[in-house]
This record gives C-alpha cells, structure tokens and sequence, in this order.
C-alpha cells in the first residue's frame, strides 16, 4: 500500500458517499444517471468475486464490501425508493454500446482464460466508460448541480492516483497491470474535459456547472 | 497468459 493508492480509494469512497447522500438528503436523484450507477454495480460485482475465496487484508476485504453496499443501495434509490425523480428521458445513453464492446475486448484481452480473470478484465474496461452515461446526460441537461460535479471530481481523481500509484509501484517494486494501467489512462481521459469545466466553472464561478 | 499477478488493489 502506498500514499498514492490509499488516497485514491478515499477519493473513491467519498465520491460515492457523497453521490449516496446527495440522493438520500434530498431525497431525489435528478439529474443523476441511473444508467451509470447500475454499470458501476455491475463494475464491483464483476470484479469482487474473489471476495469470499481470496483474503488479501481487512482493508480490502471492508472496502470492498462497503463499495459493493453503497453502490447497490444508490440504484435502488434511484430506481425504486425515489423513481419517481429520475430523469429517464434525459438518461438515455445506449449501455449496450458500452457493454458489447468491453465484453469482447474483454474475452480478447486477458491475462488468463479464466472465468474469474475474464470478468475481472471486464470490471475494469467497464468501469473506464462506466461514467460516460452521466457525462452524457449533463451534456444533454446542460447543466449539473454543484454536489453532482464533487461527486465527479473524486471519482476522476481515484482513477487519477491509481496512475500515480502504478508509477510508484513500477519503480518500487517492479509491479504494472498492463491492462489495469492502460484502461485506468483511458478511464482518466474521459475525465480530462470535465476537470476543466469544473476548475474554470464550478470552484471559481457560481455553484452551478452550467455548459456552454 | 502472464504470471498471475496478486490482485491486491480494488
């Protein structure tokens, strides 16, 4: 474990703690991809299988389970308990157009032919376009709420230090995930337009993150 | 198939 690491999961933790009690506070979840959320479900469900074979640390192993908790219990606020302010019509990026291409990749790319390590490969392409429903509908809305875009902030930082931690592991002790890093820069990327709106327009401007 | 690493991040 390193610093880079650690402060990566915290940023994860707090950008999905922060999304959770957006929607339980508010008690709606305008404005809020469902779409995404069910692809990050599907993200730790895939890739935590292991967490009843492996034991690697208690930190992984409550990680992991908190992760898999709250990421559940966001989607079903969304599509049970507050459905009636989801905003389906504006969530309309088409997951297949996601899910087809990372499933393939993912039985393409792989360290090993396994089950475990298919889907393992499969949690992380996913995850790296997981969040493009939600970028999406903000660029449809054309606006996000200033919560919405903190939530996005930690969750593109995560993935952000995860780079750093892998830089810091290669030197260290000679560790890279050639897939892991690869879809991680990817993932990073995709967050790259977001990070700008959201120093020029949110941490300088008015709350709101209002597209041009 | 590479060695298979320890999947010790989340």
């Amino acid at each position: 474990m390193n610093i880079f690491r650690l402060a990566g999961d915290v940023s994860h933790l707090v950008a999905i703690i922060i999304l959770f009690l957006k929607i339980w506070k508010s008690k709606s979840c305008a404005g809020i991809s469902g779409k995404s959320q069910v692809l990050f479900a599907l993200v730790f469900t895939s890739r935590y299988l292991d967490l009843f074979t492996v034991f690697i640390s208690a930190y992984n192993t409550i990680m992991k389970l908190v992760f898999l908790v709250l990421s559940y219990a966001t989607v079903y606020l969304i599509y049970m308990r507050f459905r009636g302010s989801y905003d389906s019509e504006n969530d309309s990026f088409r997951v297949e157009f996601l899910l087809v291409p990372v499933t393939g990749l993912a039985f393409l790319e792989n360290y090993a032919f396994t089950p475990l390590e298919i889907l393992w490969t499969f949690s992380i392409f996913l995850e790296a376009v997981a969040i493009m429903p939600q970028l999406f509908m903000i660029t449809k809305t054309g606006e996000a709420e200033s919560i919405t875009t903190h939530y996005l902030f930690f969750l593109g930082l995560y993935r952000a230090l995860y780079l750093a931690n892998w830089v810091w592991r290669y030197h260290t002790e000679g560790f890279f995930d050639q897939i892991a890093v690869v879809s991680g820069v990817v993932q990073t990327i995709f967050y790259c337009d977001f990070f700008y709106l959201y120093v020029t327009r949110v941490l300088r401007g008015s709350g709101k993150m209002s597209l041009p | 198939e590479e060695d298979m690493k320890p999947k010790d991040e989340l």
